[in-house]
Formats: C-alpha cells, sequence, structure tokens
C-alpha cells in the first residue's frame, strides 16, 4: 500500500506525502476559487483550468508561502507615527516549474482585531531588500519600493500586486525573497488613536501574518495565450 | 419487432458505477485541507461483442471483439473509461506552503469498451 501510495504521490508531483503539523490560515480567496471550481465540476461546466477568473491572471498553480522573517526594532512605538517594521522573507525554492510567474501578491492579515472603527489610517510601505546584511541583527539595505498605500480603517487583510517581483522572478528565478514592510500611523490621527486603544502597534505587531501568494501557469499543460487572427 | 434482452442483461453492461474517495479513508486528511473527497466514480461491466457499437465504443474495440471472436486468445474488449475530468485539491506540504493544483483525469464521466 505504501508502494503504491508512493507511486500516486509522484504522479501528483509530490515525492511523499506531507505531514504538515497544524494547518495554515488559507486566506478566503483560496477557499473561494476551490468552492467555485468544484461547483463548476458537480454542474458539468466547462473550466479553463489555465485561467484564475478571481484573480484576473493565467496560471493553473497556485501557492501561499508563509513569511520567514522577523521583526525590527521591537521596542515602542515612536512618536513619528512608525508603527512597526518587519522582514519578510519568502523561500521560493518550490517555484521551479517550467513555466512562468503571473502573479505575486503579498497579503497581510492583520488579526482577529479590526482597527476599521478607530477610522486608524495604516500607511503600508513595501520595499525589495538588497542586502539582508547579518540576518536578524543589523538594518537591511534597501533596494526599490514595490508599495506605498495609504489605508483608513483596515479590517480583514490587505493585498498588494507585486509586479516587480514578477519581473524579477521570470528573469532570474529567485530561490528566496526578502521584503521590508513598514507600517506607520498617520501622524495627526495618532494622539486620538494612542488615547483610545492601549497599543494599536504592539497588537498589530502580535497578530500580523503576512504570506505570499504566487501564481505560476506551466506552459506544458497550457497553451500561452494567442491573439485571434482577424 | 425488437428482440427481448433477458433479464439481468443490461445491468452487468460496461456502465459509470459511482465511487467517492474519501480522504479520510486514505489518511490524506492530515494533508488535504479541501475538498474532503470527491466522486471519482469507477467503469465496470461486460462488452459482448453484439453490444460493442451501442455501448460508446471505439473502432478499435469492435475490431477486438471480432478477433475474439475468431480467436479466442486474444482478449476482449474491456469496459475503460471514455471522458474524464480534473478536481482541484487545496493542501499543504512540508514547508508550510499552501497549494491549489488541478489534476487532471481524475473523475470519470462517461465509460465505454475499449
Amino acid at each position: 500500500s505504501e508502494f503504491q501510495d508512493y507511486d500516486f504521490l509522484q504522479f501528483l508531483g509530490l515525492k511523499k506525502a506531507p505531514s504538515p503539523h497544524r494547518f495554515q490560515p488559507v486566506p478566503r480567496i483560496l477557499r473561494k476559487i476551490i468552492r467555485a471550481r468544484e461547483t463548476a465540476a458537480a454542474s458539468g461546466a466547462s473550466q479553463d483550468l489555465c485561467y484564475v477568473k478571481e484573480l484576473g491572471v493565467r496560471g493553473n498553480l497556485l501557492r501561499l508561502l508563509p513569511d520567514q522573517g522577523f521583526f525590527l526594532n521591537t521596542q515602542k512605538p515612536s512618536q513619528d507615527g512608525s508603527c512597526l517594521q518587519k522582514v519578510l522573507s519568502f523561500n521560493l525554492s518550490a517555484v521551479k516549474e517550467k513555466g512562468k510567474l503571473t502573479m505575486a501578491q503579498l497579503i497581510l492579515h492583520l488579526g482577529p482585531r479590526s482597527y476599521h472603527y478607530l477610522q486608524l489610517e495604516l500607511v503600508v510601505a513595501v520595499s525589495v531588500v538588497q542586502d539582508r546584511g547579518v540576518w536578524g541583527r543589523s538594518h537591511p539595505k534597501l533596494g526599490r519600493l514595490l508599495v506605498q498605500k495609504s489605508v483608513l480603517g483596515p479590517q480583514g487583510s490587505l493585498q498588494f500586486n507585486l509586479q516587480g517581483v514578477v519581473k524579477d522572478w521570470n528573469r532570474h528565478q529567485l530561490k528566496n525573497l526578502d521584503l521590508y514592510l513598514e507600517i506607520l500611523v498617520k501622524e495627526d490621527r495618532y494622539s486620538r488613536v494612542n488615547a483610545q486603544l492601549d497599543n494599536p502597534c504592539n497588537q498589530l505587531m502580535h497578530s500580523l501574518h503576512a504570506s505570499l501568494l504566487v501564481v505560476t501557469l506551466n506552459l506544458k499543460h497550457c497553451h500561452p495565450s494567442s491573439r485571434k487572427k482577424r | 419487432a425488437a428482440i427481448p434482452i433477458p433479464k439481468g442483461l443490461c445491468r452487468n453492461l460496461c456502465h459509470r458505477h459511482q465511487l467517492f474517495v474519501n480522504f479520510q479513508d486514505l489518511g490524506w486528511h492530515k494533508w488535504v485541507i479541501a475538498p474532503k473527497g470527491f466522486m471519482a466514480n469507477y467503469c465496470h461491466g461486460d462488452c459482448p461483442f453484439t453490444m460493442t457499437t451501442y455501448l460508446n465504443s471505439s473502432n478499435y474495440a469492435f475490431m477486438q471483439a471480432l478477433m475474439h471472436m475468431a480467436d479466442p486468445r486474444v482478449p476482449k474488449a474491456v469496459c475503460i473509461p471514455t471522458k474524464l475530468s480534473p478536481i482541484s485539491m487545496l493542501y499543504q506540504d512540508n514547508e508550510k506552503n499552501v497549494i491549489l493544483r488541478h489534476y487532471e483525469d481524475m473523475v470519470v464521466d462517461e465509460c465505454g469498451c475499449g
């Protein structure tokens, strides 16, 4: 039975049966996609398995990679509104399929606490880490800025498409991706928020969960999209 | 007038049977997040020579059945899947990556003699 299992798992593209200790949180979008596929399969409707309708990109394999990074400056947040700084680190070595990356989306899950009712305004900035330095000890050397966005009253999770990462991966097939995340609270609101909450930054630091959703298109199974002839 | 078919013959003819694969039975529930299982189905039944043209058969199956009549050393045409469809699976690997992948040819939609 084990031998047959092994053969079948190889057919599924796995070396052995995974044995995770506990399941990672699955974002709503993945649940939505699989539910839609199940419904379509049950009704016998034809499906384009090389296009992810829910994300609007071509692709036949979706991976959610957990962040393996660490926080910087974990002392009390400064009065300039800087809430947290974190190095996000993603292991992309599993993404080695012959094909191309069509999407890389950073998902920041803010945790169960909603910041919506506070009208808290966060500024999220994400940069590429050019040089890690001494891992976990020195401040990394930063490269180009990928995201800078102001979010008013955030709740649930925030998603950011990292188009630059897609281009980089398709050029060099990176094994690791290190990003620098900084979250700031808008200064004019900070004092008001501070008065209402014990320390929103501290809470955010404890509840923040980052992951990277990557979509790949295997050209062996999916032909590149062709333009219709006129 | 139609020739009456003996009772029970139709039931034994090649057709699709329902089979639900429950991942818990395979111990796969430890790493497959969704679905909990799927309707895989299977094909089973006879492919008699006289019926091959009715049983969604290929030309090859007809020739094989004909050859079996002429020489029993040639095996009979058998009941096989003629149309399959994929399923999507959401699972977690040992690197804590959550993966959504499609697997072709996992569900038997139609059966025939081949």
